[in-house]
């Protein structure tokens, strides 16, 4: 070990086992961690002959699948499955390890099917759920359009009712309708569930579900009237085989529309749900992991650039004095030192949110859904900041390691890469502070008005009368 | 009014800045509103600044769930006396980042400005001799990090040279691109 790192590890005053199991959740969490680690990382399939940079692009993703089938698979196999397993190999640490760039199986497990879960009949999740989660099929979610993301009431791919064949009719009107984005689309899955404007009896109900088959389940040849590819590469996460997606006229049954909420009849008269914000429920988990996410991902980055600079020594700080080493340079701690901090607000926050998120869940389940505008507003602006606060800290300790971190085998810019595309993936930051602010200035009337506030906003009225002293 | 140097000052100065914010936003849109402008120009047009109030708002409860959470937390008094300098520090480093708010909305003063840099600058200090220590109890493992800038035993300049042998280019020692355009190129530049 590096004589610096040893010095530095023998004036530590802290037990470092002590904050470990804090982060963790405990000491049998810790356990349970290595243990996962343990399992994934000995096994020799996961191991690159070449690094992933020096192939070509197409290569990357055939070698990112063969590795997703055998993680997935060997995650079937594992003794104690459980969500964490999931969730560290689909979004966490453990996974970006293993797939550097991108997981193209990471959407069937992270939307499909929680969205079959979350938006199917019961009917519907006993049929499509146990068919992906056998693998079967292989889904994606595809929402977002060429000419719209985050503003999904503007998206123009239509699902129009035809009561003579009980069939829904799916067309890509114009190019910027065709979807773009979704992870596995372009080579990977085989269906999706596609949020099209829902058309029945000549009138236009909004957004909403859809199951529709893209390929075939034997040949995987695209159906006829499927437009279907990989939209190119990216910044990074090149390997998550982001595709397009148009329709040509294409049909599918009435029971492919997910009717958990709305519905629609055999004759085409539509039923809408007592209240459609059930929905919101996924979009904000997803949010909560993502801020988890960040965390972990920061983590990686500030333990790189800080053990690096306790390794590097640089300049003379004094005339004649030996190089000292990087970290005791006051500006290289300024850099490194508040992205250490931001690791553990960004994980607090998250557990904080978390917390809620349950709460206003099992309200939500009463009927209750006084609290869920005060849950979207705050998990809202909080995935906006731990996405840019994690985007500029991991370029901030980049430039802390100096040219070295700009090597891509510092795994750096991959973590820069993959940090970056959570400031736009799953609502776009600027557009998610501006709903958080509708809510801000929804509580600001309120509070004007004396009226008591939701926990999380009520500092607008303690401070509603208050002027800066000068 | 007067202001403190003590995480009680700084976490309501950060609330005040908040609503500060929302206020100034909320009576800017009203102000265009009234001068006759329709509802979506006016939030168009307050737009910079109702976003900054959402990130005034979010940046307050994150501080304060940090604080909060160190404060509750039942760990050693070492461990406790490293996250609360965590605490501490990552509240003044946005404080300081964003000095101008508050000194617009909460009571800060611009003679307070210097015991609070200099506040920030002792906890970097007090820091740096625990900097490995910390980021060595997020416990990744070296497959995981997958950087040979950031491996457990430091062997940076090993890892790195050893990472450059596997470039492809180094597979030989000539590259054909030499005969077939360097040559060439060099000749006829004779």
């Amino acid at each position: 070990v590096n004589p610096d790192l040893v010095r530095e590890r023998q004036k530590c005053t802290f037990n470092t086992l002590e904050l470990t199991h804090l982060l963790d959740g405990g000491e049998a969490k810790t356990l349970e961690r290595k243990e996962r680690e343990d399992y994934f990382l000995s096994d020799p399939a996961f191991k690159d002959e070449v690094p992933m940079e020096y192939l070509s692009h197409k290569e990357q993703y055939e070698h990112s699948v063969r590795k997703a089938c055998h993680m997935f698979k060997k995650l079937q196999e594992m003794p104690h499955g459980s969500m964490d397993n999931f969730r560290q190999l689909l979004g966490g640490m453990l996974g970006s390890a293993i797939i550097k760039d991108g997981n193209p199986l990471a959407l069937h497990y992270v939307m499909f099917l929680p969205t079959l879960a979350g938006q199917g009949t019961v009917e519907q999740q006993a049929f499509w759920i146990s068919r992906a989660w056998n693998l079967e099929i292989i889904g994606t979610y595809a929402q977002t359009e060429l000419g719209h993301g985050t503003f999904i009431r503007g998206l123009e791919t239509t699902a129009t009712y035809d009561p003579a064949t009980q069939e829904f009719v799916l067309n890509s009107p114009t190019l910027t309708s065709y979807k773009w984005w979704p992870g596995g689309l372009g080579h990977t899955a085989n269906y999706a569930v596609v949020v099209a404007q829902l058309y029945t009896q000549g009138k236009c109900h909004g957004i909403h579900p859809f199951i529709v088959q893209l390929r075939d389940e034997e040949t995987h040849m695209p159906l006829p009237g499927i437009i279907i590819g990989e939209i190119g590469a990216k910044l990074g996460m090149n390997t998550t085989n982001n595709g397009y997606l148009g329709f040509k006229q294409v049909r599918i049954p009435l029971e492919n529309m997910l009717m958990k909420n709305n519905k629609v009849l055999e004759d085409g008269t539509y039923v809408k749900s007592p209240s459609d914000k059930l929905t919101y429920g996924t979009m904000m988990f997803v949010r909560v992991v993502i801020c988890q996410d960040m965390s972990s991902y920061l983590s990686k980055a500030v333990t790189i650039a800080t053990r690096y600079s306790a390794v590097r020594h640089q300049s003379e700080m004094k005339p004649g004095a030996p190089e000292p080493q990087v970290l005791d340079y006051r500006t290289q701690q300024y850099k490194l030192l508040p992205s250490i901090a931001s690791v553990f607000a960004m994980k607090f926050s998250a557990q904080w949110i978390w917390e809620m998120y349950n709460v206003v869940n099992s309200e939500l389940d009463q009927g209750d859904l006084e609290r869920l505008p005060e849950l979207h507003a705050a998990s809202c602006c909080l995935k906006a900041l731990c996405t840019s606060d994690a985007a500029s800290a991991v370029e901030t300790v980049r430039l802390a390691c100096g040219g070295h971190g700009y090597m891509k085998s510092s795994n750096l810019p991959s973590t820069y890469g993959l940090v970056t595309a959570a400031c736009t993936y799953e609502g776009e930051n600027t557009v998610l502070l501006l709903q958080t602010a509708r809510y801000l200035m929804k509580t600001w009337q309120q509070a004007r008005s004396g009226q008591t506030l939701t926990p999380s906003v009520a500092y607008l009225n303690l401070y509603s009368d208050w002027r800066q002293p000068r | 009014a007067i202001w403190e140097n003590s995480m009680d000052c700084v976490v309501k100065a950060f609330y005040q800045v908040a609503a500060g914010k929302v206020k100034s936003a909320a009576e800017h849109m009203e102000r265009r509103a009234k001068g006759g402008m329709s509802s979506e120009d006016a939030w168009n047009e307050s737009s910079i600044e109702l976003v900054a109030a959402s990130t005034a708002h979010c940046r307050a409860f994150m501080v304060e769930k940090f604080v909060e959470t160190v404060s509750k937390s039942s760990v050693s008094r070492p461990l406790q006396t490293v996250l609360t300098q965590l605490a501490e520090l990552y509240a003044l480093y946005w404080l300081l980042i964003n000095k101008g708010d508050f000194l617009m909305f909460s009571n800060l003063s611009p003679a307070d400005v210097d015991g609070l840099q200099l506040w920030l600058e002792q906890l970097l200090a007090k820091l740096r001799p625990n900097a490995v220590g910390i980021v060595d109890s997020f416990d990744i493992h070296d497959e995981i990090l997958g950087s040979p800038l950031g491996a457990w035993d430091g062997r940076v300049y090993e890892r790195m040279f050893e990472e450059s042998q596997k470039s492809p280019l180094n597979s030989e020692p000539v590259n054909k691109s030499f005969h077939e355009y360097l040559k060439p190129f060099l000749r006829s530049n004779l």
